[in-house]
């Protein structure tokens, strides 16, 4: 991008090109240019780079409007659920999130409601034995409410600080799955009122438009309260996060840059914005 | 659903009389944002839309009684074309086992996939052998071993080897013990992560694969030209596989990684279970990217 030029025609297609290339996707992308037009207009902005400067304070503003950060119950275990489609990165980000609770010096206890994929249980069993939390399993194939209505109980009787609830992976389209989802939940929030305190929704950071109607869907059923962008570490820029916060309205927490424990941060808008246009 | 605003669009044109250039530019504009948010590549619509404009602003189209039908099955065409030829075929050897390996960015359904493929092959009379050479993903060789138990395939493994080594030994005993078919799952891993995509090259060095398949989530967005790409560069791929097409994602990624990487796609995935495979359709990919 080059600085310090005129803005004019070819100047608001490159940019339109960069954002869409960052998975904004083009209605969003549209309405961004088109209320810079009207805004620069007003401030008369003279060149390119004071006009991406701009844009680039809007963006963070937007991403902080809403809380980012993760709500701890005021007393007894924080309990977490983590949902979304297949394969995005529930069950690592799980491991990494019991990793940063632990190395806070918190109790972390895991619940494997995943009863379904093969291995899933033994995956999760993994990552407790390598940060050192306890695990709460069921039997495979077993309910999923019931591994963490137990856990639940688990947590409370042995003290955990944090309880981290791992799901199966699941489809939006699936209503079967989105209503076991639902129950999911539901048994937590009547085995310990204010839980789960935190819902959060796995994104694929590859992951293109359909982003909007995975959250959309998911915060319907089960009130989501976060999302947790993973594999950031890739050359997707995650975009379609400034869609989903401004139209869904749920803030972005965690990002997951990697496959190691350590490999979570805190969101940070202004890296993530910067990132967007690099 | 563009076809169908596509044909009201040209409805309230004609009305007004003949189809101009303008009114099919402004009608393409429309295809184009249907495209992009189906996450077909920002390069790739662009040509693609330049395509249809040069064949749709042609002087048979405006002479035509129904210019907007016209112009609407060229876009379809066009896009079924691109997506196409359906092409299952695998190219088994023709002495000594047939070896696939299965490639890709993480979580996008190879281990599921190379299970599905097993077993489809198995109900082709072939006799298929396994392979978990994922040896970083915490119990992805349980995972496979789960699965080649649920469908009676034998799973080679060995947790104290590399994955190079996995692979090669693995074709060697295939060979001795007369399996026809081995499919390779390979762990999940980044086209940036160097160390670990010379281990491809190193995997394909040992195992000789006849076929490498890159395996992409259908619901990937802008980015799919970067990792396809990057995988079509360092090895030489054979064909394509979508996963996860039983959701809603449009899948523009499918026509992206297709015309970065000029290869067919083989089979699609459309559900977690080991049936959920299923040959692919271009025609119906085709309308599915547009709506
Ligand atoms: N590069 C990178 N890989 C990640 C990240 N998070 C998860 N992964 C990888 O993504 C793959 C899938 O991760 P899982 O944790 O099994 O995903 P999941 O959502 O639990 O999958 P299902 O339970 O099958 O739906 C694994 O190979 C992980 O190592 C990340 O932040 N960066
Ligand atoms: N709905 C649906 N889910 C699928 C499909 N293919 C795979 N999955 C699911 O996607 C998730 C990831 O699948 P895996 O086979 O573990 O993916 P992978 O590419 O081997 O993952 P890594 O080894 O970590 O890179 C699992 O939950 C699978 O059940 C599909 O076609 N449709
Ligand atoms: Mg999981
Ligand atoms: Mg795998």
């Amino acid at each position: 991008f080059r600085i310090r030029r005129k803005i004019d025609a070819e100047f608001l297609e490159e940019l339109e090109e960069i954002l869409i290339k960052a998975d904004l996707g083009p209605k969003f992308a549209a309405k961004v240019i088109s209320d810079m037009q009207r805004d620069y207009k007003d401030r008369k902005i003279e060149d390119s780079s004071a006009l991406l400067a701009y844009l680039k304070e809007k963006f963070r503003a937007n991403l902080r409007v809403r809380d980012t950060s993760l709500r701890f119950a005021p007393e007894g275990p924080t309990v977490i659920l983590v949902a979304g489609v297949n394969g995005v990165g529930k069950t690592t980000s799980i491991g990494k999130l019991a990793w940063f609770f632990r190395n806070q010096g918190k109790k972390v206890m895991l619940a494997a409601s995943d009863t379904y994929r093969a291995a899933a249980v033994e995956q999760l069993d993994l990552w407790s034995r390598r940060v050192g939390a306890e695990i709460v399993r069921g039997s495979q194939g077993g309910d999923p409410a019931a591994v963490a209505f137990d856990a639940v109980d688990a947590a409370r009787a042995r003290g955990a600080h944090v309880l981290l609830v791992d799901t199966a992976g699941r489809l939006h389209t699936r209503e079967n799955l989105m209503k076991e989802l639902g129950k999911i939940k539901g048994v937590i929030s009547k085995k310990l009122p204010g839980a789960p305190h935190e819902v959060l929704l796995v994104l694929d950071a590859t992951t293109g438009q359909n982003a909007v109607e995975q959250a959309r869907t998911f915060k319907d059923v089960i009130d989501v309260t976060g999302l947790f962008l993973a594999k950031l570490d890739g050359t997707a820029k995650g975009g379609v996060v400034l869609a989903i916060v401004e139209q869904i309205e749920i803030p972005v927490k965690l990002v997951g840059i990697g496959e190691k424990q350590e490999d979570v941060e805190v969101f940070d808008p202004d890296s993530f914005v910067e990132g967007l246009f690099q | 659903v563009i076809t169908k605003s596509l044909k009201n669009m040209f409805e309230g044109f004609r009305t007004k009389g003949k189809l101009t250039d303008a009114n099919i530019r402004e009608g393409l504009k429309e295809v184009r944002v249907a495209l992009l948010e189906a996450d077909v590549n920002f390069k790739v619509v662009k040509d693609f839309i330049k395509n249809v404009s040069e064949k749709s602003v042609g002087e048979e189209i405006l002479k035509s009684v129904r210019p907007e039908q016209q112009i609407v099955k060229i876009v379809q065409d066009e896009l079924t074309a691109l997506m196409g030829p359906s092409d299952p075929h695998i190219n088994f050897s023709p002495s000594g086992p047939t070896i696939i390996m299965l490639i890709g960015l993480q979580g996008c359904g190879k281990t599921t996939m190379a299970a599905k493929l097993a077993n489809l092959l198995r109900k082709k009379g072939r006799n298929p052998l396994l392979v978990a050479a994922d040896v970083q993903r915490p119990a992805a060789v349980e995972q496979l071993r789960i699965l080649g138990k649920s469908i009676n395939v034998p799973v080679y493994s060995d947790e104290k080897a590399s994955p190079p080594e996995i692979c090669a030994d693995a074709v060697a005993e295939a060979s001795a013990k007369g399996y026809n078919t081995v499919i390779l799952d390979t762990a999940g891993r980044l086209h940036i992560d160097q160390p670990l995509m010379e281990e491809l090259a190193e995997i394909r060095k040992k195992a000789s694969p006849n076929q490498i398949y890159l395996v992409a989530d259908s619901m990937t967005g802008q980015d799919a030209v970067n990792s396809a790409g990057e995988f079509a560069g360092k090895l030489d791929l054979d064909g394509l596989i979508l996963t996860k097409l039983d959701g809603d994602a449009r899948g523009g990624a499918a026509l992206s990684i297709k015309a970065v990487t000029g290869k067919p796609v083989k089979f699609v995935g459309v559900g977690e279970k080991i049936d959920d495979i299923e040959e692919f359709h271009p025609e119906r990919m085709a309308s599915r990217i547009l709506g």
